[in-house]
């Protein structure tokens, strides 16, 4: 509810009240959690949005039992490897899929589980040295993965059971791929940033690469969350992590920018600040709202298409916010 | 963004690269 309760203008700067908790999970393990998401659920014949958290050994699923409360269901132990992060698979239902590792992303799981037979299992999707990963509408997941000669990138259909039904190759760029995002509105499309600072674009059908485009010097390391196709151009969202604050622009949370896969030539369209003398940002995009956990403990919210800082969550009376993402759909904020 | 900044623009630009870019 939090993207469509958001004032369209607010030139008065951010306004607090415009992000409101509407409920809290208490996880009475006392493990630490490391990531939080969302998961579409089948059950009875009845599908609902559940909530799923992750500490660094179990991943657990919440239900609503009542407005305003979650009941955990089931909890995955994976006591091997640690969870580093939850991969959304939007549109899927019944799978939760996680990354485990130290630094890196070692492995990919998908975790299922049925309330009929209260059994549960984990299936291997990939191992490696995994650095970038995705999870795509029609159950596919796209990872980027390196060994110290080559890089591979990779497009895997999922199955309902948690199998892995068909691997397409999709050419490798040059440099070390660093993020991917789907291309809203284009099914076969994928866009990638890479440590170059560029941006690509995959054919998912064919596994070509299309095209690479700079982004410019203006900020290294530059990360792509979510990409939209419109009157012949790639608008693509970016976040940049380690740009500086300067006096002339702030630091900036996210940049929209345009891209024209034709020429391959670029120009800036929207510019997010973080606010002033803010820094770090984890940044999480849902359609063309942004939200980032700053190293303050505040979670900050962005209306992307304008610029604006929407709304901003101070830190609560339990601690500092470590972790912030939208759940599927736009259906709200997780907060961690 | 501007046409000058940013080139001549192609709707189908996804198909044209595709049949252009190396199989």
């Amino acid at each position: 509810d939090v993207a469509e309760q958001l004032p369209p203008v607010l030139p008065e700067g951010p306004r607090e009240e415009s992000l409101q908790l509407v409920s809290e999970l208490k996880d009475s393990s006392c493990s630490c959690a490391v990531d939080v998401s969302t998961v579409w659920w089948e059950a009875a014949g009845c599908r609902e949005l559940r909530v799923v958290t992750a500490s660094e050994s179990a991943v657990s699923l919440w239900e609503p039992l009542a407005p305003d409360c979650w009941g955990k269901v089931y909890t995955w132990h994976l006591r091997e490897i640690p969870v580093i992060q939850m991969i959304p698979l939007p549109d899927t239902c019944n799978l939760v899929c996680v990354a485990l590792g130290e630094l890196e992303i070692g492995e990919i799981r998908l975790l299922l589980y049925s309330s009929e037979t209260d059994s549960s299992k984990h299936s291997l999707v990939k191992t490696g040295n995994i650095k970038a990963v995705v999870g795509l509408k029609d159950q596919r997941l796209v990872s980027s993965s390196r060994t110290m000669q080559e890089q591979q990138v990779e497009m895997v259909s999922l199955s309902e059971t948690g199998g892995s039904k068909d691997r397409q190759a999709l050419m490798p760029p040059e440099e070390t791929v660093t993020a991917f995002a789907e291309v809203e509105g284009m099914r076969e499309a994928l866009v990638g940033t890479t440590a170059g600072n560029s941006v690509v674009v995959w054919n998912l059908k064919t596994g070509q690469l299309l095209r690479k485009m700079h982004v410019g010097y203006s900020y290294p390391a530059s990360i792509c969350h979510r990409a939209y196709s419109d009157s012949g151009l790639l608008f693509v969202v970016l976040s940049h992590p380690l740009a500086k604050e300067s006096e002339s622009c702030g630091s900036p949370a996210f940049r929209v920018v345009a891209f024209n896969p034709h020429t391959g030539r670029s120009a800036g369209v929207m510019f997010s600040c973080l606010p002033p003398g803010c820094a770090g940002r984890q940044g999480d995009v849902w359609d063309t709202a942004g939200a980032a956990v700053l190293t303050s403990g505040a979670v900050a919210v962005w209306d992307l298409l304008r610029g604006r800082c929407a709304a901003v969550l101070h830190p609560g009376p339990a601690g500092h916010w470590a972790l912030a993402r939208w759940a599927a759909g736009g259906a709200g904020l997780l907060a961690g | 963004c501007s046409e000058s900044d940013l080139g001549p623009i192609s709707l189908n630009w996804f198909e044209e690269l595709s049949a252009e870019a190396p199989p």
